[in-house]
């Protein structure tokens, strides 16, 4: 019969996408710290 | 051969050198770019042998102080479950020096980076085997994962200069994951499915550069799914490959959310290769549907199917749906056969022998018939049957007389000759199509549920009927055109479904249709 | 052989399967961990400021969380915080998120000022190259003189002329 896919820690029903936290195939967490990001170089003020 | 004298000493001076601006001054972007000029003007970044050598002695030295670090800590503690974490620091400080290289490369054209990282990943991968194939079951996968964790968090989110220079660092990267897919290296296998799915690394191959990705990650798939076909297709699944396989599931759900239109547009492939027994996987890739798409609810009373305005519009497939047809030399009987308009009968006779596999293949393939041969005719028949109905006007809204007749007539004769085995991958590859609305479900629904009609023989009815309920049997999710068929079936008197015996051979199977019915409405 | 289940001795060359089966035992033993994958992004402020050991020696967790950026974006808690964040925690993950709160709420970050403007009524002009009219801009009040503090503080700029090659 498969699996209940919601107790794969999932959020399938989230408006966000949920790649930007995946954290691995092998957890029901999301990732940990901050999800990767980056600031462009001209917000460096001085 | 091995490296010139004393070139392994200038490599271990310099990776030392590279240390020391790393961890004793901070790695200031100043001195990153002057070691890096020294390497390029001694000759180091041509791209040549000595590259390689280069690259792959620091590897080698990576690894190594990775691993002995990991032996010494874990000798020191009493129980393995101690068992300390190795050092990154070496393999950290490799991959930064990867990455200034390719962050200051003092040659301005981007294909000289390019072509260097190509390199690079080229003696990543040859280190990655040839260790594989020496080690075998001992080989430790975790310096390597460190290494490409590293990379894919600092090449793949480089500032792109152009979005072409950020896909082909993705590229060359899918075409590194593909050399080591499980097949060919499965101590890797765990490493490598976390790695191909990272969120620095997937979502942005399927989102640069538009579709242009999409075929690489299609690919990683197939090579995950072939993997893993052999072990599923009698599911009884052990630790490591259950472990594997709800892994899959985590990676599909998180496509079937965010990139429904990829699994959409490769259906055809996917099932090609995913085994008939994994139900539930199947159908997470058969329920995807595009993003704007508002499906309505299957058990609405008197839902009118034809009139919804997409079920006239013809699925994006991306996959090629005849190469399976031209592999065997088939395309052109079963073009003619179409064109012919006629039933003539030793087309149809041929067929099933065609379809068959010959012994050493069934032994691998676990199936007397070639399941993507018989994938591919049906899908490629049904697309040839709707082109000319569409062609004709007559696949109107209501039209409800019999579409295209010698595609009919071939699956009506299928349906009859083949055996148990073959008739049922034949009924999946039509219960295959049963996705979002659209003319190929439109059209797959119907002769799904005329081969139901029109059958004299119970076996077929009661093949039907287990083809679509074993689908529907399966925890969610369930694709709408698998439903609206069922519910079609089992509430349309024409089919005189309840008057079948065999919904009634078990008290167990009547209660699930019982239950089936009742969570149809 | 009705159903979905093929016939298990049907397999593949068995040696190979087995082969793939123990490798992948043994890779199973060696799935990574989380911790394989974290790099603390060590967050080194600027001008770091020399605290007591007894104070917090590490950003709490919450400074990262997008809900909490999300709170000091919306209404009642004004714009200091975002602005506070996007200049003093440069190059952080609060300064991302402050970045983005700051976009929501029609703020434009003009790349050769390194200032936030918004506008302050409808543009009076409106090009596909520029816009221009009257903003509320972002901006540090040098002080006049010794004595005096400078100060960050929000100002109307009239005519004001915000081209969008210049638009980050």
């Amino acid at each position: 019969h498969g699996i209940d896919l919601t107790t794969l820690g999932l959020n399938l029903n989230s408006t966000e996408n949920l790649h930007k936290t995946f954290g691995s195939p092998w957890s029901n967490e999301p990732s940990k710290g901050d999800p990767e990001f980056s600031v462009p170089q001209c917000y460096y003020a001085k | 051969e091995t490296d010139p004298a004393g070139f392994r000493s200038r490599v271990t001076t310099l990776f030392k050198s590279w240390y020391q601006i790393c961890e004793v001054s901070g790695a200031n972007e100043t001195a990153c770019s002057q070691y890096v000029l020294h390497l390029h003007q001694t000759g180091l970044l041509k791209g040549d042998d000595t590259t390689e050598s280069f690259f792959r002695i620091l590897l080698e030295l990576s690894v190594a102080h990775c691993i002995s670090s990991e032996e010494i800590s874990s000798g020191a503690v009493q129980s393995p479950q101690q068992a300390q974490s190795p050092s990154f620091l070496i393999i950290d400080i490799y991959a930064k020096l990867v990455f200034s290289i390719l962050k200051h490369f003092p040659e301005q054209e981007s294909s000289s980076k390019l072509f260097l990282l190509s390199e690079i990943m080229a003696v990543t991968v040859r280190s990655i085997q040839k260790d594989a194939e020496e080690k075998k079951s001992s080989l430790n996968p975790i310096p390597y994962f460190r290494l490409f964790i590293n990379w894919l968090l600092d090449l793949c989110s480089l500032d792109p200069g152009t979005d072409g220079a950020n896909f082909q660092v993705l590229t060359a990267f899918a075409n590194a994951f593909h050399a080591l897919q499980p097949l060919k290296i499965p101590a890797f296998s765990f490493a490598w499915l976390e790695l191909v799915s990272h969120r620095s690394f997937m979502p942005k191959l399927l989102t640069v550069n538009g579709q242009k990705g999409w075929p690489y990650v299609q690919r990683l798939l197939v090579d995950l799914l072939q993997f893993l076909e052999p072990f599923l297709r009698n599911a009884e699944l052990g630790g490591p490959v259950h472990f594997l396989y709800k892994g899959t599931l985590r990676v599909l759900l998180v496509l079937l959310h965010d990139f429904p239109e990829f699994l959409c547009d490769y259906h055809f492939t996917f099932c090609d290769v995913i085994p008939s027994s994994c139900i539930q996987m199947r159908n997470i890739i058969l329920s995807s549907f595009p993003r704007n798409m508002r499906l309505p609810d299957p058990s609405t009373p008197n839902l009118k199917i034809d009139l919804l305005p997409e079920i006239v519009e013809a699925p994006c497939i991306l996959s090629e749906v005849d190469a399976a047809l031209k592999a065997k030399q088939m395309k052109n009987d079963v073009d003619e056969y179409l064109m012919s308009r006629q039933q003539s009968s030793s087309f149809l006779s041929e067929l099933k022998q065609k379809l068959l596999l010959s012994a050493s293949e069934a032994s691998s393939a676990g199936t007397r018939y070639s399941v993507p041969l018989i994938n591919s005719l049906v899908l490629y028949t049904g697309m040839q049957a709707i082109q000319q109905l569409q062609a004709t006007q007559q696949l109107q809204a209501g039209e409800t007389q019999a579409p295209n007749v010698v595609a009919l007539q071939m699956f009506k004769y299928l349906s009859m000759e083949l055996d148990t085995e073959g008739r049922y991958l034949f009924l999946n590859a039509i219960a295959n199509q049963l996705r979002y609305p659209n003319n190929h479900t439109h059209y797959f629904s119907f002769i799904m549920l005329y081969l139901f009609f029109e059958s004299d023989q119970e076996i077929i009815q009661e093949q039907i009927t287990r083809v679509l309920l074993e689908r529907l049997i399966v925890n969610r999710p369930h694709p709408w055109g698998l439903l609206i068929t069922f519910i079609e079936l089992i509430k349309n008197p024409r089919y005189g479904f309840w008057k079948q015996a065999f919904i009634r051979c078990a008290p167990e199977i009547e209660k699930i249709f019982e239950s089936v019915a009742r969570s149809c409405g | 052989e009705l159903g979905a289940i093929g016939d298990p001795s049907a397999l593949g060359p068995m040696h190979e399967q087995m082969d793939n089966l123990l490798m992948l035992e043994a890779a199973y033993r060696r799935v990574p961990q989380p911790k394989d994958s974290e790099r603390p992004r060590p967050y080194t402020p600027r001008n770091p400021a020399i605290t007591p050991q007894t104070f917090p020696q590490t950003q709490a967790p919450i400074i990262s969380n997008p809900l909490l950026w999300e709170r000091f974006g919306s209404d009642g808690y004004g714009t200091d915080t975002l602005f506070f964040a996007f200049y003093y925690q440069q190059n952080s993950y609060q300064q991302y998120l402050a970045a983005k709160e700051l976009k929501k709420q029609s703020w434009r970050y003009h790349r050769k000022y390194n200032t936030w403007f918004q506008r302050h009524k409808e543009p009076k002009i409106a090009t596909d190259e520029y816009e221009q009219g009257a903003y509320v801009y972002f901006d540090f009040q040098t002080p006049k003189d010794e004595n005096q503090e400078g100060g960050w503080c929000q100002r109307i700029k009239n005519e004001f002329m915000f081209e969008y090659s210049y638009l980050e």
